[in-house]
């Protein structure tokens, strides 16, 4: 399994 | 694609408001979009999948590289976006964590700098999980997997812009300072104690260098388990390799040929050329190889996959009568062969495909050694991505550059070239004139032991 929700944490 | 395929268009602001979820090969995916931002406006919604960014496919990016991608678009401009709405695709990345995933194998040594980071050496190999850890750039989360292909330990690595400074870095302290034999490697032989290790890790560090650029390798690699498309090399260790060399290429000519060993330009020892082995392996039949550990090593990184057959003995007694029955006029001494094969297990165990106990009586090792082979040739191995895709013909053409001819030869064990008087019961004091390599003969180089 992935620690963190696989997402970036800034708006690109 | 799906009728809910459109394009948008919107002048980026400072950005464009979106996260981004899934990666590789699922595909990217909006998994936000800022309440106010032109993206929002144009009506992109969570779940959308972005198939092409102005001319730039987003089908086989990771996230990290998307995300790069939209960053580098300059503020201002117009950005053209083709999207398709697939919320139920979305939904069930999101639960099943699939993005992000694929393997690599790296082409640098790096010693880890933050708790949860992964020290590692050359070849080894990952599983990247998440491009984006804890959602920043910077590094990747990732397995090791082992050489029986198990998951091991897990944690971070740099990613892929980190791993290119880093490895240039190391490339340059090289060239200017000479090897800086620290990592991991290095500590697996001081550990051990090894005499003359450190010069010789140099050596063979810079080797690995050398074939590094030869290759111009990235410091990351894709690969993919596939079975080879060739018949793997076979390199058989311990004390009885000579007799089971010459039995398997006797008796099963059309699957084995012994690689001929060549002198070495200007000196005394042997080496095997790269080429020779790929002619055999062209010949659809393994390669025999009496090759040192190192070799061992190297031939991994040049990615011919041996099956390395460890044959280990029980006593030295045991070796002595089984020399005397399978090989009786060998001159090889018994007892040296059993002591060079304890330091092997000792120091060389990593480089093992398979171990064949030599107990009893009978040919059982070499049934077993057959059955290792058959099976090993059926596994997968990793090979680069792009190699993959390639015609089997073509892929050993690869492997074996023009360019890589001048150093494309695999180091022999003088040793075992070499039939001993039988010593049993002599000190052991060897006074071959070579140069002996402590990497090669763990312990055996003007060891101090009686």
């Amino acid at each position: 399994s992935k620690s963190g929700d696989g997402k970036n944490s800034v708006w690109i | 694609y799906s009728a809910g395929s459109r394009i948008v268009q919107f002048v980026k602001a400072k950005s464009a408001g979106l996260r981004l979820a899934g990666g590789n090969d699922v595909g990217i995916f909006v998994s936000s979009v800022q309440e106010g931002s032109p993206a929002h406006s144009q009506g992109i919604r969570e779940g959308d999948q972005i198939l092409q960014v102005n001319d730039t496919s987003f089908q086989h990016l990771t996230r990290e590289e998307a995300v790069e991608h939209l960053m580098a678009l300059p503020v201002g401009e117009e950005v053209t976006l083709w999207t398709q709405s697939k919320p139920d695709i979305y939904r069930k990345m999101v639960s099943s964590n699939v993005g992000d995933s694929f393997y690599i194998r790296t082409h640098f040594d790096f010693e880890k700098d933050a708790p949860s980071g992964l020290s590692f050496v050359r070849g080894d190999v990952f599983h990247v999980l998440d491009t984006m850890y804890r959602g920043r750039l910077g590094n990747w989360l990732a397995v090791r997997v082992g050489r029986d292909l198990q998951e091991q330990d897990k944690g971070i690595i740099p990613n892929q812009s980190r791993a290119e400074q880093i490895a240039s870095l190391e490339s340059v302290l090289k060239a200017t300072s000479g090897a800086n034999p620290s990592g991991a490697r290095a500590e697996f032989w001081k550990l051990r104690g090894l005499r003359g290790a450190k010069k010789m890790l140099r050596k063979s560090r810079e080797d690995l260098s050398a074939l590094t650029k030869q290759g111009r390798y990235p410091p990351y690699e894709r690969v993919v388990l596939k079975e080879a498309s060739f018949k793997r090399p076979v390199v058989i260790l311990g004390p009885i390799a000579d007799i089971a060399v010459q039995k398997l290429s006797r008796e099963l000519p059309e699957l084995f040929e012994i690689a001929p060993s060549v002198p070495r330009d200007g000196a005394s020892s042997k080496v095997i050329k790269l080429d020779s082995v790929r002619q055999i392996a062209e010949k659809g039949k393994h390669a025999l190889l009496d090759i040192t550990p190192s070799a061992v090593e190297r031939l991994n990184y040049v990615q011919y996959y041996p099956v390395v057959v460890f044959c280990e003995p029980e006593s030295r007694p045991g070796v002595k009568a089984m020399r005397q029955w399978l090989a009786p006029d060998s001159r090889k001494s018994s007892r040296r062969l059993y002591a060079q094969a304890n330091k092997m297990k000792k120091y060389c165990s990593h480089l093992f495909t398979a171990t064949v106990p030599l107990s009893g009586s009978g040919n059982a090792w070499f049934q077993q050694i057959q059955d290792i082979v058959r099976t090993q040739q059926n596994q997968p191995v990793w090979m680069t991505a792009e190699q993959a895709d390639m015609a089997p013909e073509d892929s050993l053409d690869l492997l074996n550059p023009p360019s890589t001819v001048a150093s494309g030869y695999l180091t022999c064990d003088s040793h075992a070239n070499s039939d001993y008087e039988d010593t049993d019961g002599e000190s052991g004091a060897y006074t071959d004139g070579e140069a002996e390599d402590a990497y090669d003969q763990p312990g055996l180089a003007r060891s101090s032991e009686p």
